[in-house]
């Protein structure tokens, strides 16, 4: 389902090199939970930006359903981002002028339904993350917690193959976690739905049918 | 110390009226560790920023050392938030343009200090709080929790006396967090800092002199 291959990834800033990830390897062979796990600046966001293709490696492969996402073709990638995957970001990148109903009802543009259907079903995922009273309020009238709750709403509303969220429940109280937990979880079970989930929150490595742990960039577990 | 009396707020939506806190009342007698804890949308941002005075509340009163933050003088209110008052925003709020290190020297603006005592100071903050090896980076160049580190950092640089943080370990691994933690501790033990924090996280309850409970905008303990 999902291959990562010997991965490297760095950035430069001037003459400055930093090391991301360092030859980085794992897969995912079943529609699994993978918790990613590790410090703060240890490369989570960096390998998952990698796994949607938001960035490339410098060397390695990150293959989807055995193919080689740096030999798609452009249309193969855009179907790819548009319909199988869902992407949760840590800070969220909601439309600050769409309002939260807005917001999930585009992530069902690429799809073939009228708009009473996409309507129809970003209104029952958004009450699903218990954000069914706040549809008409726009990002900067939501709590950070909302809005988090927003952002998932609007990566899983299409049903996609892969959801990628990073860091989902770090705004989030134990009841409100929990509840997008068991989400997640019966998403994986009834949908097939394959996650991975960069996270610092124990209860997510609980969920986590494997977790992979990272430090500095390198592999640990 | 810091004295919040029967305080509301609302917000307006065009015709909607989403009351977001209700007739909330606390006080801290001594500079202590205070947790604003609660549900996602309980109110805590609502409340930290009416402590700030980045908003203003419908009624009631706040009161920063017998003060009623209402009627101090607006030059009073500049040295408060210049000089008494470090915040922590949830969404971390540093300047892009800057790298992290300049994003701390700026909080010591208003310090008579030589450039080269802020330069210092502003490095010790960051090595304590462990981004003394991303000095030079901008916050697109950091990680999240690095990002929230750099927010810390500049919050407390100045010694304030009194700390709001909005959530500020969210997005950081426990060992990171415990680190802020003990730092929050030693500034509150050895500068008698008054902080205030909304929080999500056991641990920061843990450490609190006293746990304030929100629901839905009322104190529920
Ligand atoms: N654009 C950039 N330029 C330079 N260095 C960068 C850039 N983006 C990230 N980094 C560095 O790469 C490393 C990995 O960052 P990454 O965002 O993947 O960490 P993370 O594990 O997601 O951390 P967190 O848990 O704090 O979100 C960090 O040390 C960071 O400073
Ligand atoms: N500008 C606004 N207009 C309308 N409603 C708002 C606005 N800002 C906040 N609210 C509402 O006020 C309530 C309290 O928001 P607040 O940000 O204080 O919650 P919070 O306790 O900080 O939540 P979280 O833990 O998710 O950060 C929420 O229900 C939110 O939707
Ligand atoms: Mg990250
Ligand atoms: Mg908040």
């Amino acid at each position: 389902i999902l291959a990562v291959e010997s991965v490297t990834k760095h950035y430069r800033r001037g003459s400055e090199r930093i090391v991301a990830l360092t030859d980085l390897s794992f897969s995912i062979d079943a529609p699994e939970v993978v918790a990613i796990a590790g410090p703060s600046g240890s490369g989570k966001s960096t390998l998952l930006n990698l796994l949607a293709r938001f960035d490339v490696p410098d060397s390695g492969e990150v293959r989807l359903d055995g193919q080689d996402l740096a030999s798609i073709s452009p249309a193969a990638l855009d179907e790819f981002r548009n319909r199988k995957l869902g992407f949760v970001f840590q800070q969220f990148n909601l439309l600050p002028v769409l309002s939260a109903l807005e917001n999930v009802e585009l992530a069902l543009a690429p799809q073939a339904l009228s708009r009473a259907q996409r309507r129809e079903r970003a209104i029952a995922m958004l009450e699903r993350v218990g954000m069914g009273y706040r549809l008409a309020h726009k990002p900067g009238e939501l709590s950070g917690g909302q809005q988090q709750r927003v952002a998932i709403a609007r990566a899983l509303v299409g049903r996609p193959r892969f959801v990628i969220a990073d860091e989902p429940t770090g705004n989030l109280d134990s009841k409100t976690a929990a509840e997008i937990l068991q989400l997640i979880s019966e998403l994986n079970q009834t949908m097939q739905t394959t996650f991975v989930i960069a996270t610092h929150d124990p209860r997510v490595m609980q969920l986590a049918n494997s977790v992979i742990e990272l430090a500095d960039g390198q592999r640990i577990g």
